[in-house]
Parts: structure tokens; sequence; C-alpha cells
């Protein structure tokens, strides 16, 4: 398995899984294997990918309870070389189900290091908001934090909470997380989403991507089709829009 | 105390932290006291109604777990004749701590029984992005559901899992529980939220709000203020949405 990115922020809708569902297509178009892992009981990344939730369909929450192997879930989606391990409705009850389980943070890091099957040079996970034992899971397992951020004052209010969480976990669960970078999303021609960009780059820095995402009503729509943007509105500012982070996010990667 | 809402939505990001302050500042401004419990450990409705979040703080967390008296953790707001009881994030660890509590679903309900202060006329509960325990707990406490929904794809997915949920706790909690009704929140001026609107009025008929929120940035500009957006700018369409809401509730309320 390739670089591990959690998509991450206890903020409800700030972009994440519009993020992870577009980020991984617009890597996938760039010619890379990409692997999805839906971790939120809503299952937003997964019906936005087109893939039906039926009854017993296995997938994330089957890796977590039952200790089914990765490579056994991973489905096709409608886009050539990306994948997806879906969500389903039982993911809501994982969080109290694993509260007796021995070392219960690194079962998915346990999941991920068994792994056997066909090899993907990038996997982003979609989390739930908050930060729960799903969304810990997620970090316990990967390389890299991708924080979506919406241009707006309650977003930016929770990121202390956020950063005070991962520095936590990379002391006590996982020494390789990197906080790998901000992602301003939803951004509006407006002062307060201005404000809200220049106090970010002024507290973090080069942490937060050179390049945003707009506004654009094409982004809500292609779930609706049950397609990333590109396939729904290739010339959209939204769907443009992410295939510049995908390459700035494999430019950053590149120097590390 | 009056009828007591919770304002509930598993879908992040859909308005209600927004609907519970200016829904609650509008009932106040039409003379009623109005009382707003802050259960989202992002404690957005604190900071928004700009109560400061200090250290030792007494809310929402000491209610439920050390069992202090809602009246002697209500507090004032700079709004007349509109009262909180703030959040604080060791609310994000309340989940975990009430596993063992027996009845743990029934604290919040039990302190409101207990309650020996100034009546209110309304009491509003804003809930964190989850159908959590905290969530239940609030529930649990109210008479009326008021689910927020964004004009929106996802949004309208989320629905079913959470009419549901509230009828198993009708069913096995609180027989109490009436589905008040739905406020659309976000609306543009767009086919996809005209698409969801006429889904939803379709689908449930009355209990949808005849008035909707629009998408409006004095809205979003009003919590950096710590105001509600009334005190913000009155003119604007979010806050005159807000005053119909208001209205419109006391209305159905009355009815019955
Ligand atoms: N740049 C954008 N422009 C317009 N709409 C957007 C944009 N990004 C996301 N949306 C829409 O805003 C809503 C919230 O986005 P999304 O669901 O991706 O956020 P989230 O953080 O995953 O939410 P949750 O916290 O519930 O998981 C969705 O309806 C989505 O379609
Ligand atoms: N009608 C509106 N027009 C414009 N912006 C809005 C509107 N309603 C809410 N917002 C903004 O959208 C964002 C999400 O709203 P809000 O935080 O109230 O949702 P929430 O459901 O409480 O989120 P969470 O799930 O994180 O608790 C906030 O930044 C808010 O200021
Ligand atoms: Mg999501
Ligand atoms: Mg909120």
């Amino acid at each position: 398995l390739g670089p591990v990115f959690t998509i991450a922020n206890q903020k409800g809708g700030v972009g994440k899984t519009t993020t992870c569902i577009n980020l991984a297509a617009s890597l996938a178009a760039l010619n890379k294997r990409v692997l999805i892992i839906d971790f939120d009981p809503q299952g937003n990344a997964t019906s936005g990918l087109g893939v039906e939730k039926v009854k017993n369909q296995r997938g994330s929450y089957h890796v977590l309870i039952n200790k089914v192997a990765l490579a056994d879930v991973v489905v096709e989606t409608e886009c050539e070389d990306l994948y997806l391990i879906p969500a389903s409705m039982d993911l809501a009850g994982a969080e109290v189900e694993l509260v007796g389980v021995d070392k219960r943070e690194y079962v998915l890091n346990q999941a991920m290091a068994a792994y056997t099957g066909e090899p993907f040079d990038y996997v982003l996970i979609d989390c739930p908001p908050a930060l729960n034992l799903l969304t810990i899971n997620a970090l316990t397992a990967s390389d890299h934090l991708l924080i979506t951020l919406q241009a707006e004052f309650y977003a930016l209010e929770g990121l202390t909470q956020l950063i005070d969480t991962v520095r936590r976990i990379k002391t006590s669960l996982n020494p390789m997380l990197k906080m790998h970078g901000i992602l301003l999303t939803m951004v509006g021609h407006n002062n307060l989403a201005r404000q809200v960009e220049k106090e970010v780059r002024d507290y973090f820095g080069q942490q937060v991507y050179t390049n945003m995402i707009p506004r654009n009503i094409r982004l809500s729509e292609a779930p609706s089709f049950g397609v990333p943007v590109m396939y729904h509105d290739i010339h959209s500012s939204g769907a443009q829009a992410y295939l510049k982070v995908a390459q700035e996010l494999m430019h950053r990667i590149d120097v590390g």
C-alpha cells in the first residue's frame, strides 16, 4: 500500500467526503491506482461513487469487527483505477463494539499491515465528523493527515482541538503520522473567506495548500449522479480545482 | 420548563447550530424566555453567542457526569431573555464516561424533571453531528424534534436513518417525542435545491416548514461577532427568515 491519507475534521460539512472522492478521482485520472476507505457510517463516499449500499455488503465494518481481510472487501467503481472499501450503517455501532477489544485503536493499522492484494499508489480514508474511535483508527493507520477546512468562523474554531488530538495520536499511537496539509474548501468571494484564508496562512504557512476549492454547485450535484465531479462537468471550477490539488499533493509527496 | 426542542441531524454542517442560535434569539425577540442547551463538544452555540469557554466553566458536561443541577449552570447571554447552558471540550468524553451508568439515556431527562429555576417558554438543544449518546439524551428529554436539512443530496440521504432512530427512541425511550418538523436551510437558487425541496415536500408534506432559510453570508459572519444574526444585520434575508420561522414555530405549537 502506498502513502495513506486520512481526511479528517470533527467539524461537520467541511468537504471531507467531497475532497476524498474528487481528489482520489483526480489522482486516478493522473494514472495512479487509488483506494478509498469509507469510514463514515453515513456512507457518503460509498453513495457518492454510485456504489449501492446493499444489505449484506461487506466493507469497512467487517474489517474492524469481523477481522475480514482488506483485500476481500475492495470493490471497483465506475472510474478506472479508483477502488473502494464501502461503508455500511452498522459502522455506527463499531465504536461501542470495539470498547472491550485489546489495542482497539490499531485494528485498521493491523489490517493494513496484513494487506496482500494488488498494490495501490495512494489510499484515502474518509472520516465521520467526530474525533471518535473510527477517526482514531484511521489516523493510527495513516502516514498523512489532510485537513479540509471550510473558510468559515466555526470551522476555524475547531482547528486547535483537531491539531491537539493529532499531536497526542502521534506521540502515543502512531509516530509516523505527519500533518500533511490544510486544504481550504467552499471558498466564496467574500470578506469572511478572505479573512479566514489570511489567518490560516499566517498561522500554518507552507502547510496550507496553495490551491483552494471554490464554492461550485457542480460539486454538490455530482453525488446525485453517483460520480466524481470530473465525470459530471470536467470544465467546472470544482473539477479543475481538484485536478490542481491532486498535482499539488503529488508534488508535496515528492519533495517530502 | 416549556416545550423542549432537540435540533438534530447526524449529517454535518446542515445548520443545526445556526438554527438553534437564531431561532432562539428570534423567539426571545418575540418576548419569550428561551434557554439553549449546548450539547455539542465543539461548543459552537456557546461561542456563537459570545460566551467565553473558560477552563473550569461548568455546563452541560457537569449536568451529565457530575449530576449538577441545571439551574446552577444557566448563564446569561448578551440577548435579553436568551439564556444558555454552555458546552465544554470535556463533553467529547461524556459518551464513554456514561457507558457504565444505569439508565444512561435518561440523565438529561432526569435533570430536566428536577429543574427548580425560573421558568422558560422554550428550550432548544443543539446536538453534535452524530446519533450518539449525547443526541439520544437530548431526544429522550425532548417533546419535539426539529430537523434542519440542507438542500443537498447527501443531506437527503441521511434523513431515513435519522427518522428510523427517532422512531426507535419514541417506542423504547420517550413516547412523548414528536417529530415536530423539517426546516430547509442554506437554500440556494439552483435546480438541486428546488429538486430537494420538491422531494421533501412530496414525502413529508405538512411536516416541512413553509418558511425556508436562504443561503446568506450574514449568517456565517454573525458568529465571528458572537451575536445572533439579528444583532449583526437585522435587515438581512437570514435574520428575516429566522423571525418568520420563529412565528411559524409558535403557530405550529398553538394549533398542536
Ligand atoms: N466546494 C464546494 N462547493 C459547493 N458545494 C460543496 C463543496 N464542497 C462540498 N459541497 C457540498 O457541501 C456539503 C458538505 O460537503 P461534504 O458532505 O463533502 O462535507 P463533509 O465534511 O464530508 O460532511 P460530514 O461532516 O457530514 O461528513 C455536501 O452537500 C457537498 O455536496
Ligand atoms: N443559511 C446559511 N447561509 C450561509 N451560511 C450558513 C447558513 N447556515 C449556516 N451557515 C454556515 O454554514 C456552516 C455550517 O452551519 P452550522 O455550523 O450551523 O451547521 P451544523 O449542522 O451545526 O454543523 P455541525 O454538524 O458541525 O454541528 C457554518 O459556518 C455556518 O455559519
Ligand atoms: Mg462526509
Ligand atoms: Mg453545530
